[in-house]
């Protein structure tokens, strides 16, 4: 499904030259529960970006379900993304004069679904993050950890093939937390692909493989149980 | 050091009332290492503007070294929090068009410490969360936990006596986590008032009492070794 082949990613920074990846081969296969960890600037975030295509490598080839991702034109990887893809951010990317509500209808307003139809799906995307009773919030008026349970609704809410979830417990307490991997493990049981980054080893226990980075290259990657 | 008393803080969301506290009676004296755990939404981060001066109460009073805060004027309560305390934001709040070395010396600009001076120590306080290598990114060209290593660089540089920390490891790797509790742990061995937010058990066990929160009040407020 995913194939990631020789890819770098370059930043010029000043006179400076960042490798955010420096040489990173990868396949994940339909349906894996993968976790992503690795020190803080080791490429993670820049991986997932990648692979989400919301990001271009300088150098080496990425493949979604086959397709040559730098070869599609905008308006394809648009519909790629919308279609397959739910994407949690680390930094949430909420629209703020918004409510929680009709940020979390987003995905559906782009995939033109009709509006009641629409707004029975967001209802229940927030009723299953335990925001039910904020939908009519703007992020302004919401807790970290609320926010970030709008970002998870939001990425969940047009029922991806493909969940990428960038650190997605880090603001939530652990009860919190663990009502929201019930959610991840559950999809990922239905035969979902799930790609978590995150720096604790609680969460990645969750998945069946552990990728690890440092300084833009894959460390190490290995199967475990899962749980 | 830190008096609030019978603190309410009430929104009014569309016809819903929300109390973010309702009801809050605490004590600090100075030189405490607290740790404020609690449920998402439970008033945590709430607590901490109020005590941190960015916010007032809807009831109740808050006395910060004695002065009555609500009582002050704004160039008063502007001083006060940049010469007594240090904040770490949740979401962080860096200027995004503005050097992470820039961000770092901004309460140093605000105290109109002469240009050498604030480089120097803004550049040591850049060096102490280990992004020396990256004192010339401005915060888009960060990863999520060198932006959060910025804002708590950017809450030491003018030493403060209190240190407010609200989920200041969300972002960041066990090494790097352990780099920044040492930091903290020091401050508090050097009689700073140290007050972090943080949803992880191994990160509260620094601190030597440990309050709990939930649905805007206090619900346990209890002493521990610390470590
Ligand atoms: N401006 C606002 N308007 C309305 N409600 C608000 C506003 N700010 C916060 N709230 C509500 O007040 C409650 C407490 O918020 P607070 O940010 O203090 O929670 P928290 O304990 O820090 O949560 P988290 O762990 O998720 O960061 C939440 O339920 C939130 O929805
Ligand atoms: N736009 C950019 N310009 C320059 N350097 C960048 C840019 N974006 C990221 N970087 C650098 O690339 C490296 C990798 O960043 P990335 O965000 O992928 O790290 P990460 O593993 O997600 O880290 P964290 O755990 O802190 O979120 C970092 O050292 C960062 O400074
Ligand atoms: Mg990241
Ligand atoms: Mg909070």
């Amino acid at each position: 499904l995913i194939e990631v082949r020789g890819v770098h990613k370059l930043y010029t920074v000043g006179s400076q030259e960042v490798r955010a990846l420096d040489g990173v081969d990868l396949d994940i296969r339909r349906g894996e529960y993968v976790a992503i960890m690795g020190a803080s600037g080791s490429g993670k975030s820049t991986l997932m970006n990648l692979i989400g295509c919301l990001d271009t490598p300088t150098r080496g080839s990425y493949r979604l379900d086959g397709l040559a991702v730098e070869r599609l034109r905008d308006e394809e990887l648009a519909r790629v993304r919308n279609r397959q893809i739910g994407f949690v951010f680390q930094t949430f990317h909420l629209l703020p004069r918004t409510t929680a509500l009709a940020n979390v209808e987003l995905p559906l307003v782009y995939a033109r679904m009709p509006r009641g139809e629409r707004h029975e799906l967001a209802r229940k995307a927030i009723a299953e993050v335990g925001l039910s009773e904020r939908s009519h919030h703007t992020p302004n008026e919401l807790s970290g950890g609320q926010r970030q349970r709008v970002a998870i609704a939001r990425a969940l809410v047009n029922q991806p093939s493909i969940l990428l979830a960038d650190e997605p417990t880090g603001n939530l307490d652990s009860t919190t937390s663990d009502e929201i991997m019930e959610l991840f493990d559950r999809l990922a049981a239905a035969g979902k692909t799930v790609i978590l980054v995150t720096h604790e080893d609680d969460i990645a226990e969750h998945a069946r493989r552990v990728i690890v980075m440092r300084d833009g290259k894959v460390i190490s990657d290995r199967q475990q149980p899962g749980s």
